[in-house]
């Protein structure tokens, strides 16, 4: 099964250090 | 860096990128709203949700707050042909940290005025001194 993920931040940013396997 | 990021993969992987995010807040933003609480909302969609029985949206959404603290940067001085560090950044973030004064200098003929250009302060956070003095600034020059 695959998921959607989301993110917002409304005064900052969000980083991902580990990325494998998701797409973008 | 995202400030809105969106990434689709089965769950492992996206469990393994959530335990390892970072979060960043903007630069001197709390100049802005000093103490301001930032809200970060992470959502996640099963996207063979309407695949089973219990056809329809198969969400979740969580939101979760982050106190961004107030730190008072050093005002920064500019003056005339100085020369700049070239990776360093002042503690405001916003220019290059200053390296050495210009050797060339200005020149003016004796006995005439000369306008100083291109003298200025910056302080980013002038409504964060803490104390009495918050909001004033001094600044001395000595000739």
């Amino acid at each position: 099964s695959l998921y959607q993920l989301t993110i917002t931040s409304e005064l900052g940013k969000v980083r991902l250090a580990s990325t494998a396997n998701l797409t973008f | 860096w995202w400030r809105y990021l969106e990434a689709t993969g089965p769950l492992e992987a996206l469990n393994a990128a959530l335990a390892s995010a970072l979060y960043w807040p903007d630069l001197n933003v709390n100049s802005v709203s000093a103490g301001a609480l930032d809200a970060v909302t992470v959502s996640v969609v099963d996207l063979d949700g309407s695949m089973g029985a219990g056809a329809g949206a198969a969400a979740a959404e969580g939101v979760f707050r982050v106190r961004i603290e107030a730190v008072n940067d050093a005002p920064v001085l500019t003056v005339p042909g100085e020369r700049y560090r070239a990776s360093v950044a002042a503690g405001d973030g916003l220019s290059l940290a200053v390296a050495s004064a210009a050797a060339a200098g200005l020149s003016v003929e004796e006995d005439a005025p000369l306008a100083i250009p291109g003298v200025a302060v910056r302080d980013v956070d002038l409504e964060e001194g803490g104390g009495g003095h918050a909001g004033q600034l001094t600044v001395e020059l000595a000739a």
